[in-house]
C-alpha cells in the first residue's frame, strides 16, 4: 500500500478532530480508498471517516490491509510534518509498521518516520441507509460555538428543529439558555448558509461534551450537516470537498 | 429523567 496526499495539514486536521474520542483505531487501506471507523469507549459515538483514492496525489492498493495505528503515537510523528508538506504513507503486506515521508514544497526538506503498528480488534458498525426527518446545514464555526457557548450552562442540549428554526436549548444549575437559528434568506456567502430540510419536526437531546468532541473537526469543513431522526443517532457530518471524502460523527441520543 | 443510550442499541455489529 501507498498514498500521497499533497497537503499533511488535511490528515493532521483529521487526527486532532477524532484523536479525543478514540485511543487506538484501524485504518482501513483498499483500492477504493482509506477508511477509519471506531467507537469511543462507551459506544455513544462513532466516528466514520473517508478519504476516495481519487482524493490522492497518488493511491496504490492491490489489497485491502488494515494499518491498527494508536492515535497518540500518530500524533507525535505528524508533530514533524509542516502544514504544507506533501505526506507519503507507506505499508508492506505484514502490516507491522507503516512508513511516513513528509517532503517540503520546494522539496528541499525530507523526513521519514517509521510508526510500529498494532492489532486492533474493532467492532465494525453497519450503519443503515437512512432517510433522516430533519436536514440541517450550517457553518461550522457557528455549530462550534453554539457548542462551546452552551456546554457552559448544562451537560445536555435540546435540539428542535422545524420548518422555520432550528434551537439548541440547555437547561444547567446555573440557568438555561437557548440559540435559535433561521434559514438564511439572503445568502451573501455560500458558507454562512443556514439550510433546513423537513419531513417532520424533531426534537431530541443529546450530551453537550461530544457534540463539543465533535466541533474539533470545524477546521475541515466550512459547512456542517446535522441529521436528525426521532430515537435514533444524530449524524454529523463534515464533508473535505467535493471528492475528497468525509467525516462523520454519529450520536446516540438521550431517551426515556 | 433521560438515559444515554448507546450505538448498539441502534446500529447492528458486523
Amino acid at each position: 500500500f501507498e498514498a500521497r496526499l499533497t497537503q499533511a495539514s488535511l490528515i493532521k486536521k483529521i487526527l486532532e478532530a477524532i484523536k479525543d474520542l478514540v485511543t487506538d483505531a484501524n485504518f482501513d487501506c483498499s483500492p477504493e480508498g482509506l477508511s477509519l471507523q471506531a467507537m469511543d469507549s462507551s459506544h455513544v459515538s462513532l466516528v466514520s471517516m473517508v478519504l476516495h483514492a481519487q482524493g490522492f496525489e497518488m493511491f496504490r492498493c492491490q489489497r485491502a490491509v488494515s494499518l491498527g495505528i494508536n492515535l497518540a503515537s500518530l500524533t507525535k510523528i505528524l508533530k514533524c510534518a509542516g502544514n504544507d508538506d506533501s505526506i507519503t504513507l507507506r505499508a508492506d503486506e505484514k502490516g507491522d509498521k507503516a512508513e511516513f515521508v513528509f517532503e517540503s514544497q520546494s522539496q528541499d526538506r525530507l523526513s521519514e518516520f517509521e510508526l510500529k503498528l498494532m492489532d486492533i480488534d474493532s467492532e465494525h458498525l453497519g450503519i443503515p441507509d437512512t432517510k433522516y426527518s430533519a436536514i440541517v446545514e450550517m457553518p461550522s464555526s457557528e455549530y462550534r460555538r453554539i457548542c462551546s457557548d452552551l456546554g457552559v450552562m448544562g451537560d445536555t442540549v435540546r435540539i428542535s428543529v422545524s420548518k422555520e428554526s432550528v434551537k439548541f436549548q440547555v437547561d444547567g444549575d446555573i440557568g438555561k439558555g437557548s440559540v435559535c437559528l433561521h434559514p438564511s434568506s439572503v445568502v451573501d456567502k455560500p458558507t454562512e448558509v443556514v439550510k433546513i430540510s423537513l419531513e417532520e419536526p424533531v426534537d431530541m437531546i443529546f450530551s453537550i461534551r461530544y457534540l463539543n468532541y465533535f466541533a474539533k473537526a470545524a477546521p475541515l469543513s466550512d459547512t456542517v450537516t446535522l441529521s436528525l431522526s426521532k430515537d435514533f443517532p444524530l449524524q454529523i457530518e463534515f464533508k473535505f470537498g467535493e471528492q475528497m471524502g468525509y467525516l462523520r460523527y454519529y450520536l446516540a441520543p438521550k431517551i426515556d | 429523567m433521560k438515559s444515554q443510550s448507546t450505538l448498539l442499541s441502534f446500529f447492528e455489529t458486523k
